[in-house]
């Protein structure tokens, strides 16, 4: 038996949205510790891996390891009725063919129930274990979000040079170029705003615009997104949850 | 010309 109390269904409905562009089914693998899902885009160019915490839910039990195969569209239209306030309730038998989904008005005395058909999906489960990072960027993501989008109407490619003191975004279309500067800064008062940058070796690479426009779709889980690059490697792009993370692991473009 | 990489080149199954 599974059953997950949010207090908020806002979460699992920025989560979701976050998610359902990019991956239209996934295997929601539950846990005594919480639920996991990772999940690979249909072009295989960008991983999802989210992780949501226990600690997360204002109730959470989980007797056995269940896995519940979630169609995203699905998910998203019915969650999508209740209000962003409600308490959402999710639950499962151990061997259920369906999701049961309740919201809960703190308000009004008014109680919504659904089930959600769940689906069977054979996916294998990648290693992406932990792995060595040449430059770690943390920024606001609004910022992040609003570099994507502007850089995206020059070129299919953004450029990320990350130096000791500076991260520069770059992009060179056919109608011209933008360059986008970002630098270390602490703002004691707004620490939501402060920029930070460790570098280990310089980095250039390159990643598809498109792609970077499905994972600043996950803008609103967080303040703020750490970005984690390594010579070619696939970049990480990190939105923290109260208690636990949805990460996008996107291929780079490079030579080969 | 940069080619797009799939993220299974990164990546082993378990």
């Amino acid at each position: 038996m599974l059953e997950g109390k949010f207090e908020e269904a806002s979460l699992l409905k920025k989560i979701v949205e976050a998610m359902k562009d990019c991956v239209s089914s996934c295997n929601f693998n539950c846990t005594e510790n919480g639920i996991s899902v990772q999940a690979v885009d249909n072009s295989r160019v960008l991983l999802i891996s989210l992780l949501i915490e226990k600690d997360t839910f204002e109730e959470y039990r989980c007797d056995r390891n269940i896995t519940l195969g979630v169609g995203l569209g699905s998910l998203s239209k019915i969650i999508g009725n209740g209000a962003n306030s409600d308490y959402l309730t999710i639950s499962a038998d151990d061997d259920a063919d369906k999701l049961n989904i309740i919201f809960e008005d703190k308000v009004k005395d008014k109680i919504s129930e659904y089930n959600l058909k769940l689906l069977d999906i054979d996916a294998d489960l990648l290693d992406v274990g932990p792995m060595d990072t040449d430059a770690t960027i943390t920024l606001p993501s609004a910022d992040f979000a609003k570099i994507c989008k502007d850089m995206k109407v020059l070129s299919e490619s953004l450029q990320i040079i990350v130096t000791k003191d500076s991260a520069l975004f770059q992009s060179v279309g056919d109608i011209g170029t933008g360059n986008i500067v970002i630098r270390p800064k602490t703002d004691i008062d707004h620490p939501e705003e402060s920029v930070t940058i460790s570098l280990d070796k310089p980095i250039d690479l390159s990643f598809g615009s498109k792609y970077l426009s499905d994972i600043i779709k996950a803008t609103s889980l967080s303040q703020k997104v750490t970005i984690k690059l390594t010579d070619q490697s696939p970049g990480v792009f990190e939105y923290k949850l109260p208690s636990g993370y949805l990460r996008f692991y996107l291929a780079p473009k490079f030579d080969e | 010309m940069d080619k797009q990489h799939s993220i299974l080149s990164f990546y082993s199954s378990f």
